[in-house]
């Protein structure tokens, strides 16, 4: 079972189609692996990325480098993850 | 004490099998209003099931969808939840009897029943079929990139292991077939409406084009009442548009190719986000998400209802 322990997902603000675009950029990187929860293209909406463990640094180090505002909205995936099941197990009993 | 509709938890994410046999329960306990049709198989030989609602013969028919990207819980839930609340409502609510006495209501609960279940098994984020992509070591296409409207262009992706991996062709997906075969064969579908998840909007066509509808100003003014109605129990806020202005340009989806089929009254709703577990809507919400919900397909169905075409 694929788990995603670490993995975050933050959600990022863009202040302009400029920076819409940086972000529709980093989605062809597909060595990163994320994926776009909610994609970019509008910068009143904010843009939602699940960004694996290990690729976690790169990805705020590019944010940080340009001047994106973000925050975590998923501080560990892996951990909402397990009390959703927790809690099916529990409906289920 | 036997199993039956109006004792399941709804405020629950549940397995397939939970669900089919919820669905099941639902045809039985109101057996004179709803049946349970199998329209196909999916691709690991699932049946797809979908209820339909009907007090007559030879009716127009509204369709309903939910869960065509397996992840997006929060919205099987909610189907569930409708078909329960559409059953037990008919001969209480003006509405809702008003409706089943004219029209017959298709839903689909589970669109894509392998990826549930491979999201409950192996991988929650999963979005996808579970078909094997020739050549190719990933699995699955986006089901809802594989439908016959503008295939092939903008805003989906040719290779198999994206996420919205359009497919080899429309409707190479049976489950995607499965339904476009049941619309065409049926051919009084007035209304078509996709229940989506997380980002709060109601969409109209088009996605694979950037231009309006023919019927852009009444499907946007039922998409405003719809919105309104349905921000009246908890505030939660929509935004009406079309899927390129709103969204952004995506080829193959299924509203897009209702739509140019001749289905009018097509919509794609996005259900609500608390903005802090996007896919992971805890089960507080799924209540509170479908009864907001509930509202807002309401008065698109009324609106289809009270204007044939």
């Amino acid at each position: 079972e694929r788990t995603f322990i670490g993995d975050q997902v933050l959600r990022i603000k863009a202040k302009s189609y400029d920076e819409i675009n940086q972000l529709q950029a980093l989605e062809t990187l597909a060595h990163l692996q994320l994926d776009f929860w909610a994609e970019p293209h509008n910068p009143d909406i904010p843009v939602d990325i699940r960004v694996p463990f290990e690729n976690l640094q790169s990805v705020k180090v590019y944010l940080e480098s340009n001047n994106f505002e973000y925050s975590i909205m998923i501080e560990d995936l892996q951990k909402v993850i397990d009390e959703e099941k927790q809690e099916m197990e529990m409906n289920a009993r | 004490k036997e199993r039956n509709s109006g004792t399941f938890n709804y405020g629950a994410y549940h397995s397939l099998d939970t669900l089919y046999n919820t669905i099941s329960s639902i045809a039985q306990d109101y057996s004179s209003l709803v049946t349970r049709q199998q329209i196909g198989t999916s691709y690991e030989g699932r049946p797809i099931y979908v209820l339909k609602f009907s007090t007559g013969t030879n009716r127009p028919g509204i369709w309903v969808d939910a869960g065509i990207h397996a992840r997006e819980w929060v919205t099987q839930a909610t189907a569930l939840w409708t078909a329960h609340k559409l059953a037990s409502d008919y001969g209480k609510d003006a509405s809702v009897t008003s409706l089943l006495n004219s029209h017959d209501v298709f839903l689909l609960v589970v669109t894509n029943p392998d990826g549930y279940v491979y999201s409950h098994s192996a991988d929650r984020m999963w979005r996808k079929t579970r078909s094997v992509n020739s050549g190719s070591r990933c699995y699955g296409v986006d089901p809802n990139r594989n439908w016959d409207a503008g295939f092939g262009g903008p805003g989906a992706s040719s290779d198999p292991c994206s996420d919205t991996y359009r497919g080899p062709r429309a409707e190479s997906e049976v489950e995607v077939k499965a339904v476009a075969d049941f619309i065409r064969a049926h051919g009084r579908i007035k209304g078509f409406i996709s229940i989506h998840s997380y980002s709060q909007y109601l969409l109209i066509p088009y996605g694979y084009k950037c231009t309006n509808p023919a019927d852009y100003t009444e499907l946007m003014n039922v998409g405003r009442a719809a919105t309104s109605s349905l921000s009246s129990l908890y505030g939660t806020k929509y935004t009406v548009g079309t899927i390129c202005t709103t969204i952004y340009q995506s080829s193959g989806g299924s509203i897009d190719w209702t739509y140019d089929l001749g289905i009018k009254y097509s919509f794609a709703f996005e259900l609500r986000d608390t903005g802090r577990y996007g896919f992971l809507l805890p089960t507080t919400q799924i209540l509170p998400t479908a009864q907001e919900t509930w509202l807002g397909l309401k008065k698109i169905v009324e609106h289809i209802r009270d204007n044939p075409y």
